[in-house]
């Protein structure tokens, strides 16, 4: 792992054993009344720890953002939701067996590039649009 | 209605799966496998590329965040259509200096074979690097041009194609760069038609000037100025992911 864990890294039970985890990092949970609202998480995969770098100009690593956590409308109204979200938790409130809760979703996506070299020495600049989550909602 | 995904809680990952979630990675990433070219690892490329290539990573890098004045609108636009850019190092050059007869020229050819299929070109620079030329008065105009070469013959000239007509001062220094997206089309459309470009400079009067006598660096120029073609392309359909 590249990035230190933060302090409260070592909560999770349920984490990678440091030694068998994908080189990255999970950001924290901040739980709201026990539950985790939904929010960006990162996993971030460094190149260098892969060994890739020699090959791979640029970036060092590639921050793997993804959406995480509960939707829990409309009783929490400050999180970001669509008509449909809240909706689908009011109907989800009357029938929880067959009606799953609204989505965590990224809401936002971006493009993320990377440069390399090929075989044969010439240099690739690979762009990848909507990669990377810029923000998540219900 | 939509379900949400299970989430799984995080659990100790084989070897093996490492390895296959490694490699999908580079998959995702359209990075072609994990070992290091052999090239890359033990002769260092011209170095002129990799820096060029480095600044419109960072331009694109920044693309949310920078308006982009820096950058000329023409490749502002380029860039911004552009899913893969690829740079091609000069591999043989030949000249036809001041030991032959005129006219002089120099020649560049390029290894294509790893252009990507499916897709198409947007646009294509090629870029050399003009010194100062030392037999000139820097305010003579030079007319520099650029041809692509359609057709080799053995015994009489080749077949040649006008891709780029620029005029420069002959004090001039810096990188020049020349539209060859024309080029760049029928290397991608056919292989076969991937010969080589021809520079030619001239004066008002129509004379015939060497290239290198003109200023203009071939690769056996300083690493930092070496002329390469940097070619934009567009992928015609989003990638199709095989499922792991």
């Amino acid at each position: 792992a590249v990035r230190q864990p933060r302090k409260k890294q070592h909560k999770r039970t349920n984490s990678f054993p440091h030694a068998n985890r994908l080189p990255g990092s999970f950001d924290d949970v901040h739980p709201s009344e026990g539950k985790h609202v939904c929010r960006r998480q990162e996993l971030y995969v460094s190149f260098q720890d892969l060994g890739w770098l020699n090959w791979v100009i640029a970036p060092q690593g590639y921050s793997a953002f993804y959406c995480q956590g509960d939707c829990a409308f409309p009783l929490d109204s400050c999180m970001n939701a669509t008509n449909h979200a809240i909706l689908q938790s009011l109907v989800h409130l009357m029938k929880p067996d067959t009606v799953p809760k609204a989505c965590c979703a990224p809401t936002k996506l971006s493009a993320t590039s990377v440069l390399y070299y090929d075989s044969n020495n010439n240099v690739i600049l690979k762009k990848h649009r909507n990669m990377v989550v810029k923000t998540c909602g219900c | 209605v939509a379900s949400c995904p299970q989430q799984h809680s995080p659990r100790r990952l084989s070897g093996r799966e490492k390895r296959e979630m490694q490699r999908e990675i580079l998959a995702l990433l359209g990075l072609p496998g994990r070992s290091a070219p052999a090239g890359a690892r033990h002769s260092p490329p011209p170095s002129a590329a990799p820096l060029f290539m480095l600044d419109l990573y960072r331009a694109m890098a920044s693309q949310d965040e920078d308006d982009g004045t820096s950058w000329a609108p023409q490749r502002r636009r380029a860039l911004d259509g552009a899913d893969t850019v690829m740079s091609f190092v000069n591999v043989v050059e030949l000249d036809r200096d001041i030991f032959y007869q005129k006219p002089y020229w120099k020649e560049f050819r390029f290894d294509l074979t790893q252009i990507p299929t499916g897709e198409s070109v947007t646009a294509a620079e090629f870029r050399i690097y003009k010194m100062q030329s030392v037999t000139r008065h820097i305010n003579q105009t030079l007319h520099v041009s650029i041809y692509e070469i359609v057709q080799d013959h053995p015994n009489r000239e080749s077949e040649l194609l006008l891709l780029d007509l620029q005029d420069f001062l002959a004090g001039t220094e810096g990188w020049l760069a020349f539209d060859v997206a024309a080029a760049s089309n029928h290397w991608l459309l056919n292989r076969k038609y991937n010969l080589a470009l021809r520079l030619y400079v001239e004066t008002d009067a129509g004379q015939s000037i060497d290239p290198g006598l003109a200023g203009l660096l071939g690769r056996h120029g300083p690493r930092s100025k070496q002329p390469f073609v940097v070619t934009f392309f567009r992928a015609s359909q989003s990638p199709a992911r095989l499922p792991r």
